[in-house]
């Protein structure tokens, strides 16, 4: 879901 | 993943690489600040606590772990084996002196990591551990660096390897700030407001060295930091 695309970089 | 990204993730990694070739091959850590090492150490550990439940890429999963080993090594490395060359006078804060060479050290954890806790405590995207320790690393990233800056600012030159890790760092950030922008245009639903503040907060920090570290460059001479 979109939470997790936003947490996708490092 | 794009270009930008991928680049500054790249530079991000030869940053540690830069840093650790440079304590073995020279037995030292001086001119190293061991605050912001710290402090890096706390932003992967608590950023990178979805190693445990949410799995993004390999590639993501496999930085995470480099990142979280390479910053505990080279902490551990400067307690122990070069802890003798660790220049603890120059790695002090205003506010430090209270618990005279001593961790935690006073004035980071009252500048820094308090200021950046009560802050992820006000803006984040979810108020529940996780998230709001993951925006505190977010806001303890964006000032990490400023104990390594200070000792620049206190020592006035740096050792070469010591700048080029810096630098690392810095582009590393720029670069990021580039990968938001391509994202912002390309991706539909791409939005993280909180990381783009901080991280072009971050990036600012790094300006003023970027600037007399091109200097230096150019004209072959050596990093000087004015007056």
């Amino acid at each position: 879901d979109e939470d997790d695309k936003a947490k996708d970089e490092l | 993943m794009n270009i930008f990204r991928l680049s500054g993730d790249m530079l991000h990694l030869i940053s540690f690489l830069v840093l650790m070739y440079r304590m073995r091959g020279q037995r030292s850590c001086r001119g190293v600040s061991l605050k912001s090492q710290i402090l890096f150490l706390i932003v992967f550990c608590c950023r990178y606590l979805d190693l445990f439940f949410s799995f993004v890429s390999l590639y993501n999963t496999m930085m995470k772990i480099f990142f979280i080993s390479a910053t505990a090594t080279i902490v551990y490395w400067m307690l122990t084996k070069y802890r003798s060359s660790y220049d603890m006078d120059n790695d002090k804060l205003h506010g430090d002196g209270s618990f005279m060479g001593h961790l935690p050290p006073h004035g980071v954890l009252g500048y820094i990591i308090v200021p950046c806790f009560l802050l992820a405590l006000i803006w984040n995207e979810g108020f529940e551990a996780f998230e709001i320790l993951w925006a505190f690393s977010i806001y303890l990233e964006a000032v990490a660096i400023l104990p390594q800056l200070f000792m620049l600012q206190k020592t006035k030159e740096g050792e070469a390897f010591t700048l080029l890790y810096i630098f690392c760092v810095g582009a590393y950030r720029g670069l990021y700030i580039i990968n938001w922008i391509y994202r912002y245009f390309t991706e539909k639903h791409y939005w993280q407001p909180l990381v783009w503040v901080s991280g072009v907060v971050q990036t600012l920090l790094y300006a003023d060295f970027f600037y007399y570290y091109w200097i230096a460059l150019r004209d072959g001479a050596k990093f000087q930091l004015p007056g």
